[in-house]
């Protein structure tokens, strides 16, 4: 056989090295490329959202310019106006929208803070936002569970949706 | 072995490498809202 | 620069004056108000008096703002901070550049405009050379990467005015970012490439722009990035800093490779030629790009009949000139008139007899440095040269290329020497420049599929065999993507019994490695 790198041997040198240090033959295995954060599958273009080499995340809607007629451009005359952000002040419905518009962002985190803060709770599991059905007594509660009927919030319907659970609260996401 | 060339080029960019652009860099100034990557929990929507 | 006396002072007092108008309410749609004031007070001082001064002028606004944007950085506490006060001045000069290129000259003249973006954008790259060179590992990219990118946005903005001379401005920044490229502004290669892989950047260079004029300079400025990487990437271990930009470029890449995927099979070749070999996963890449019409037959189907797909005669688009690279003119000379003639046979025995030495005077070797031994490129272009000329002259007998009509011809005589007499690396690097052509269905990868079959079914030693394998099985099982051509390749020779693949001791020379074959065997038998 060929003794020396170009061959045989010099590949299973690659493989065992590999299997005690992947970070010596990155580029050699490579890593897997559909967790750099593009999604792969989209029938879009990426290039329009595209957030840079080095963001883990694209584009918001809200990052991207689009040239629209000047006279819609009111920031420059509003902006000293406008209140500063206080998700304190905002409805549910506002802090939904910036939850999941504003991906991969410090604002997903803060609208997560203040749902949290108003009963809401993440579920890391169903990836869904719950909170108890006012009025409506828990079925079972324990030191580890409960059980009832909850509003869980659909984003893909915007709206929320009544449902009974066995909620686990290791499952639920603690104070983002 | 890297040139000395080569090497000069690596200090250059490893000093580079600890003042990476910012999103906001290539980006029209916000005042509202600008773009702040954050590392969110992965069971977060990502997309 | 020994400026004329009291021009930096009266320089830098307009510059103040200028970002200050442009901030004011009252500014005007585009700052238009405030330029018009602007302008008469630039005519006043007599700085848009001669072509010289105006130069002068732009040099050093360009210094005021970058030295603003130091001592923001030096001062301001966080990045926000930094960046709003910097900025500040940034956008604001930015502005004013780009309104006086668009009111530069009479308004359907461009060519006063390009000029005189082209020497603002020559006065940006120099200050940054020089402010590197000067600041070494104190350098910031800050304020250039802001004044480029914002200028491009300004002349990208769908103005009349800036239809007009777009591919020229295309051009300019191209040209800018060219000189600016990582190997010699190593300092500015994040921002670079930042502003290289921008989704206006890209989606103006390699969709808007008609007929792809664009893609040749943006194929330059992927090589340059390529280039510089190219020595850090030979590395078994690669630092932070080399890692962070390898990333970056492989995001580029998956961007390129889903919404432009003609464009890396028009440049694939070029690509290839500047990658290390040991960059497989990379490489894959772009090989494994495909025209967006092309449906691929699925690769692990049995009995796919390769040569029976429609697009398998057609030859992909090559927009490198790869056969200009066989150097010197003799050497190629040589070639044609063996490839034609078949002979002299000496031309074959001085591959064959002197190979390593006889290789050097054919250029073929460059420098004794390990690694260094061979020139890569004119072994790639010889390869892909011989390739295509052996593929016309099958296609005009009407055959299609099969172990049949490829073998007992001048072009696999070449190949052949090739295989048989270079050293265990020139054999590897001229396996990977056949490998380098198993892409989506085409002539080439019909071709060059069946002349690696061909050398492996032919081989008088097992370690052309072992050779073959190694560059086909590293290819495979690094991730994903993986190149049609190569599946298609790997299969018929475990699957032909022709080869007698699996009787091979390199086969079975470890665990790991038999362990490797059953599991692609498995899933493609």
């Amino acid at each position: 056989m060929v003794a020396d790198q170009f061959g045989m041997a010099g590949l299973l040198t690659f493989i065992r090295v590999a299997e005690s240090d992947s970070n010596l033959v990155s580029l050699a295995l490579g890593s897997d490329l559909t967790t750099l954060g593009l999604n792969l599958n989209s029938p879009e273009p990426l290039y329009n959202n595209f957030g840079g080499p080095w963001a883990e995340n694209p584009c918001r809607p809200q990052d991207i310019d689009f040239h629209v007629p000047p006279e819609y451009l009111t920031n420059a005359v509003i902006r000293d106006k406008l209140a500063p952000v206080k998700l304190n002040r905002y409805q549910e419905d506002l802090l939904f929208y910036l939850f999941y518009t504003n991906v991969g962002d410090t604002m997903q985190l803060a609208a997560s803070l203040e749902l949290y803060n108003r009963d809401w709770r993440y579920h890391k599991e169903e990836r869904l936002w719950i909170t108890r059905v006012p009025g409506m007594p828990l079925m079972e509660k324990t030191g580890t569970y409960e059980r009832g009927t909850y509003y869980c919030f659909d984003p893909n319907n915007w709206r929320k949706v009544a449902k009974e659970m066995f909620v686990e609260y290791e499952r639920l996401e603690d104070r983002p | 072995a890297l040139s000395k060339e080569q090497q000069i080029q690596h200090q250059s960019l490893e000093a580079a490498f600890y003042h990476m652009p910012h999103p906001s860099d290539s980006e029209r100034l916000r005042h509202y809202l600008p773009r702040s990557p954050y590392m969110t929990p992965p069971y977060y929507p990502q997309s | 620069y020994d400026d004329p006396h009291g021009l930096p002072e009266k320089t830098e007092y307009l510059l103040q004056e200028w970002v200050a108008m442009y901030h004011l309410p009252n500014a005007g749609r585009d700052s238009s108000k405030a330029f018009g004031h602007f302008v008469t007070q630039m005519s006043l001082h007599g700085v848009l008096k001669t072509d010289d001064l105006i130069t002068r002028f732009f040099r050093l606004c360009t210094q005021f703002c970058v030295d603003i944007s130091y001592r923001a950085l030096a001062s301001e506490p966080t990045a926000d901070l930094i960046r709003s006060k910097a900025f500040h001045t940034l956008d604001a000069y930015v502005r004013l550049i780009a309104l006086l290129i668009k009111h530069s000259g009479d308004a359907n003249n461009g060519v006063t405009k390009v000029n005189l973006l082209n020497k603002v954008l020559g006065i940006v790259a120099g200050v940054l050379l020089q402010d590197q060179e000067v600041r070494g590992a104190e350098f910031q990219q800050l304020a250039y990467h802001r004044i480029l990118i914002m200028l491009f946005l300004e002349l990208n903005a769908p103005e009349q005015v800036l239809d007009s001379i777009n591919f020229q401005v295309l051009t300019a920044f191209c040209h800018t970012l060219h000189i600016l490229r990582p190997a010699k502004a190593p300092g500015f290669a994040y921002a670079w490439l930042e502003i290289v892989s921008h989704r206006v950047f890209i989606g103006r260079l390699l969709s808007i722009t008609p007929q792809q004029k664009g893609w040749g300079m943006y194929a330059q400025l992927l090589i340059d990035l390529f280039k510089f990487l190219a020595p850090f990437l030979r590395n078994a271990e690669l630092s932070k800093p080399v890692s962070m930009l390898y990333k970056g470029t492989l995001r580029v890449l998956l961007v390129l490779l889903h919404d432009f995927p003609e464009f890396l099979c028009d440049y694939h070749y070029g690509f290839c030629d500047v990658i290390p070999p040991n960059c497989i996963q990379m490489r894959n890449l772009i090989l494994s790009a495909f025209p967006r019409n092309m449906r691929l037959p699925d690769p692990f189907t049995p009995n796919l009949k390769v040569d029976m797909l429609p697009e398998i005669s057609h030859a992909p688009r090559v927009l490198t000139h790869f056969a200009a690279m066989i150097q010197p003119p003799t050497l190629k000379k040589d070639l044609d008139s063996y490839l034609k003639t078949r002979g002299p046979v000496t031309f074959l025995s001085e591959l064959r007899s002197v190979v390593q030495v006889h290789v050097s005077s054919m250029n073929l070797h460059v420098s004794p440095e390990p690694g260094m031994h061979y020139n890569l490129p004119l072994l790639n272009a010889l390869v892909l040269y011989v390739g295509t000329q052996a593929i016309q002259s099958i296609q005009t007998k009407g055959l299609s290329p099969s172990m049949a009509t490829i073998g007992h011809s001048s072009y696999m005589d070449i190949f052949q020497s090739l295989a048989v007499n270079l050293d265990t690396e020139g054999r590897y690097l001229f396996i990977n420049a056949i490998a380098n052509q198993l892409r989506y269905p085409n002539s080439h990868t019909h071709y060059f599929s069946c002349v690696l079959l061909c050398l492996f079914a032919e081989a008088n030693s097992e370690a052309i065999q072992e050779q073959i394998t190694r560059v086909l099985l590293e290819r495979l099982i690094v991730n994903r993507p993986h190149p049609w051509g190569l599946l298609i390749t790997f299969i018929e020779l475990i699957k032909n019994p022709v080869f007698k693949f699996w009787n091979h001791e390199f086969v079975h020379c470890a665990p790991e490695i038999e362990k490797l074959f059953e599991s692609v065997a498995r899933s493609c038998m």
